[in-house]
């Protein structure tokens, strides 16, 4: 562990505690891409499969089971509770043009050909555009609330911090996974739009407005 | 090594 992975970790967290507190406070999912965050609840299920096979350390297992509950209650408040407050008509985005490819891609990329890996690649390649449906509604609402923006840029940080990470443990521990670097990179890269908008705009107090 | 590679980041 070293202090990029562990803000990173905690910058996800924050992000996913926001968005809970957003729609608990709000009473509302206004302005959340409900695809984005079913692909979330996906990437935990495929990426934690080892939760009860693989012991690493008690904070790792405390936030695998974090992560796969919080993300699984965002979809009930979001699909249940909240439902009169989700903009459908906003959150269009064809999930199957993401999850088919990078199914694809996992079977023809990975460093073992073995389920548990394979479904592990699956994660991380999914994960690295998951958002898509969420900056896709954000481009077609043309704004988003301050909250909802705190939320993203937390989301987007926490993979940009494993970037460091990932230069930390290669010098220090001789530690590489081209596939997770890789994936991190275009993560990241996705969040560049907003993370521009993010800190000319919301930093200066101005609400976030996409030019439609 | 033949399976999954236990990974230690989440």
């Amino acid at each position: 562990m070293n202090i990029f992975r562990l803000i990173g970790d905690m910058s996800h967290l924050l992000a996913i505690v926001l968005l809970l507190l957003k729609m608990w406070k709000t009473r509302s999912c206004a302005g959340i891409s409900g695809k984005s965050q079913i692909l979330f609840a996906l990437v935990f299920a495929t990426r934690y499969l080892d939760l009860f096979t693989a012991f690493i350390s008690a904070y790792n297992s405390t936030m695998k089971l974090f992560f796969i509950s919080t993300s699984l209650v965002t979809v009930y408040l979001m699909y249940f509770k909240f439902r009169a407050t989700y903009d459908a008509n906003h959150d269009t985005f064809r999930l199957e043009f993401l999850v088919v490819p990078v199914g694809g891609l996992a079977f023809l990329v990975n460093h073992n050909f073995s389920p548990l890996e394979i479904l592990w690649t699956f994660s991380i390649y999914l994960e690295s555009v998951a958002i898509l449906p969420q900056l896709f509604m954000m481009s077609k609402t043309g704004e988003a609330e301050t909250i909802t923006s705190h939320y993203l840029f937390a989301l987007g940080s926490y993979r940009a911090l494993y970037i460091l990470n990932w230069v930390f443990r290669y010098y220090f521990e001789g530690f590489f996974d081209l596939i997770a670097v890789v994936a991190g990179c275009v993560q990241t890269i996705l969040y560049c739009d907003f993370f521009y908008l993010y800190i000319t705009k919301v930093l200066k107090g101005k609400k976030l407005s996409l030019p439609a | 090594n033949y399976g999954h590679t236990v990974k230690d980041e989440l």
